[in-house]
């Protein structure tokens, strides 16, 4: 073969009684994915831009947790990830923690291309990403509804396992009185 | 997260991953996904992604695990493959998408569904979500 992609959009327990409206939603967009990708490779691009390209278009997909989409941390904000590898050298670039940086995976390949290093955290990848002419956006850009109320179940998930928790550690004195 | 790995005509293989990471996070947590070697790898011989529960990725050294598999077994992308997935990972817990040197495709997952795609020059092309 002369080339060949594949790409992923997060696994796990994604139920199946979605409408078949939103189900067709997210194949169409995956294809849409691919597209970008085949035409790339298709004319001899290189696998590089074929990566950083389809990975782009996922970020900026808000179904998708990356980029715009992302999930809430507890504190309500926005951290992201991410990392490129190009096998026949070994080299690598990853960045983790960065909350203005628009295309994460962008910033990971100038890590890549451009420092001796292979991995910039937080701050420190920011102020990297300040060097270029990279796209930044204020941490309102990742929001999305769906990721949001996510965000609130899972604070009164752990509300409840903790106030669970709290009773479990008290005496059966301590109990009583807890139910005053 | 999201992923792609590609093989090109100069024969580069590459593997990227990008994510937002857990939702109610704390304490700076960092998953599986830039860590090089677990969510994220690419050898000569294959380039891996990951998706899933980044701490188990990360204990199986997931990425590298399919690539040194397939060099001192020896073994196939899939032998490999099926042995990260079902061997050292438990069920639910990640999905992997692969490519190596010669242009064969993987999408393996544990877990319920993964939303994936795959093409390559002979014109094979796959989208799905779950089996």
């Amino acid at each position: 073969k002369d080339w060949a992609l594949v790409i992923h959009g997060g696994a796990g327990t994604i139920s199946k009684d979605k409408p078949d409206s939103v189900v067709k939603a997210y194949k169409n967009d995956l294809s849409e994915a691919l597209a970008i990708g085949e035409d790339i490779l298709k004319s001899g691009g290189s696998a590089l831009d074929a990566v950083e390209n389809v990975i782009n278009y996922l970020e900026n997909n808000p179904k998708f947790n990356a980029g715009k989409g992302a999930v809430f941390t507890h504190d309500g904000g926005h951290e992201l990830d991410a990392a490129i590898m190009l096998g026949n050298t070994r080299e690598a670039g990853t960045i983790t923690g960065v909350k203005t940086v628009k295309n994460p995976i962008s910033l990971a390949r100038l890590v890549m291309e451009n420092s001796k290093h292979v991995m910039f955290a937080g701050d420190g990848a920011e102020k990297y990403a300040d060097k270029f002419e990279l796209e930044r956006v204020n941490q309102e850009y990742f929001y999305t509804e769906h990721r949001h109320k996510a965000w609130k179940r899972a604070l009164k998930r752990e509300k409840q396992k903790d106030a669970q928790s709290g009773l479990m550690e008290l005496t059966p004195k301590e109990l009583k009185e807890k139910y005053g | 997260t999201v992923g792609a790995v590609a093989v090109d005509k100069e024969g580069q293989i590459v593997a990227g991953t990008s994510t937002g990471g857990m939702t109610n996070k704390k304490f700076g947590r960092v998953g599986d996904v830039p860590i090089i070697g677990s969510g994220t790898y690419a050898s000569d011989v294959v380039a891996v992604s990951m998706t899933g529960w980044g701490e188990k990725i990360m204990r199986a050294v997931s990425g590298h695990t399919v690539s040194a598999y397939m060099k001192h077994k020896p073994a196939s992308l899939e032998e490999a493959g099926s042995y990260l997935l079902e061997d050292l990972l438990n069920k639910g817990e990640a999905g992997m998408i692969a490519v190596d040197k010669d242009g064969n495709t993987y999408m393996g997952m544990n877990t319920l569904g993964m939303f994936r795609g795959a093409a390559d020059s002979e014109g094979n092309r796959e989208v799905a979500i779950w089996e």
